[in-house]
Formats: structure tokens, C-alpha cells, sequence
């Protein structure tokens, strides 16, 4: 494993952790969106069914169960949780997330590495993880001002796809993979649609003031 | 084979 995979894979667990942490500890979740999160545990179950199937490393089963189980715990607070769920921002999360996944869907159908269900599983999961922040990006352009963990949550979030393509990036001339188109593009879908978000959060950072996305 | 090595990431 490369420095920029691992960092990837660390700079990913703290962002759900940050996010999780949060909601536990303040008991609000506003400014985060359910249907993003609600769309990243379907990222997970869908790319990490196979923990059951194929043993790889301790580390990579014990993160794909701290991913699945810490997402579920989001959504649980977010739906669930007598106090936490009151200050969820439903009128304001408004994306219309099951369109995302129909489409990813049928995109996996037609573009995946070998017609089987768990490439299809993969191929759908690398694709709804793409676009799976959207959601997310609405609300807090909705919210205006964000919340500082929020801002963090969604920082270490684009931080980790950054780091993910330079591990590729790392992986294709050190090992030479020729075949990975499909998270290559979704990747840089990905990363892309954090751009914005990233120009902001480093102004912020920079002026030393509030997180503030324009309308 | 390279089938593999993707799934090996996370």
C-alpha cells in the first residue's frame, strides 16, 4: 500500500468519524444531508459485500466494517434519534436522491467490468459515490452559512478522493494498470464536483473567517 | 490478475 492510499483511506475515516462524532456529541445534524448519507451507506453495502466473500487484509475488513457501520449509525441518528432528528433540515434537503440512484444503476448495467453481480455491485458503488455528495453540496449552498465540522466533514471527504487519484496515479506507473477507466472518471467526476467547495473552504481558512458558500 | 488488485482498495 502507497502513502497516498493510505492517506486517502485516513483522511475518509475521519471524515465519517468527524460527521458521527458530531451528531453524537452536539445532537443536531443540521446542515447535513440524510440523503447524502442515506446514499454513502448504499456506496458501502454495494462495494463491500464482498467482505464476506473474499478476504484480502485485516485492515481492509476491518475499515469496509467501520465504513458500513458507521454510516448506518449516521443514518440511524439522522432518522431515528428523538433529538437529532428534529434538527434535521428536511425542507431544505430536498434532492431528488433516487434519480442518482436509478441512474448509476443502469450506468453500472451498461459500463462494468464483466457482467457479474459483484462487478456490477462495484461498478454501481464507484458511480453513486460520485455523485452521492451532491446532495450535500445543495444543502450547505442552501444553509449559507456552514457549520465548522460540517465544512471539516466535507473537506476530508474531498481530500480523500484527491489522494485516491494520486494513488492511482502512483499505481499506474509503478504497477502499470491499464484497465481503470471507470474509477478514473468517476474519480475525477468526483474530486471535480469538491472544487468549488474547496476554493471556498481555503478562502475561509485563509481569511481566517466563517465557511460561507455563495447562493 | 487486475480484477483483483481493484478490489483491494477501499
Amino acid at each position: 500500500m502507497n502513502a497516498f492510499r493510505f492517506l486517502g483511506d485516513m483522511t475518509h475515516l475521519f471524515s465519517v468519524l468527524v460527521l458521527l462524532l458530531k451528531i453524537y456529541a452536539t445532537k443536531t445534524c443540521s446542515g447535513v444531508s440524510r440523503k447524502t448519507q442515506e446514499l454513502y451507506l448504499l456506496v458501502f453495502v454495494a462495494r463491500y459485500l464482498d467482505l464476506f466473500t473474499d478476504y484480502i487484509s485485516l485492515y481492509n475488513s476491518v475499515m469496509k466494517i467501520v465504513f458500513i457501520t458507521s454510516s448506518a449509525a449516521i443514518v440511524w441518528y439522522m432518522r431515528r434519534h428523538p433529538q437529532v432528528r428534529r434538527t434535521y433540515d428536511k425542507e431544505q434537503d430536498t434532492f431528488r436522491h433516487s434519480v442518482l440512484v436509478a441512474a448509476t444503476f443502469v450506468l453500472a448495467l451498461i459500463f462494468n467490468d464483466r457482467f457479474t453481480f459483484r462487478e456490477i455491485c462495484w461498478a454501481f458503488s464507484i458511480y453513486l459515490e460520485a455523485v452521492a455528495i451532491l446532495p450535500q453540496l445543495v444543502l450547505l449552498q442552501r444553509c449559507r452559512n456552514v457549520d465548522n465540522l460540517t465544512g471539516q466533514y466535507v473537506f476530508f471527504l474531498g481530500a480523500y478522493r484527491a489522494f485516491y487519484i494520486l494513488n492511482w496515479i502512483y499505481r499506474y506507473f509503478t504497477e502499470g494498470h491499464h484497465s481503470r477507466w471507470i474509477p478514473w472518471i468517476a474519480g475525477l467526476v468526483q474530486t471535480g464536483l469538491y472544487a468549488d467547495f474547496f476554493y471556498y473552504y481555503f478562502l475561509s481558512w485563509k481569511n481566517n473567517v466563517k465557511l460561507e458558500l455563495p447562493a | 490478475d487486475s480484477d483483483d488488485e481493484k478490489h483491494d482498495e477501499l
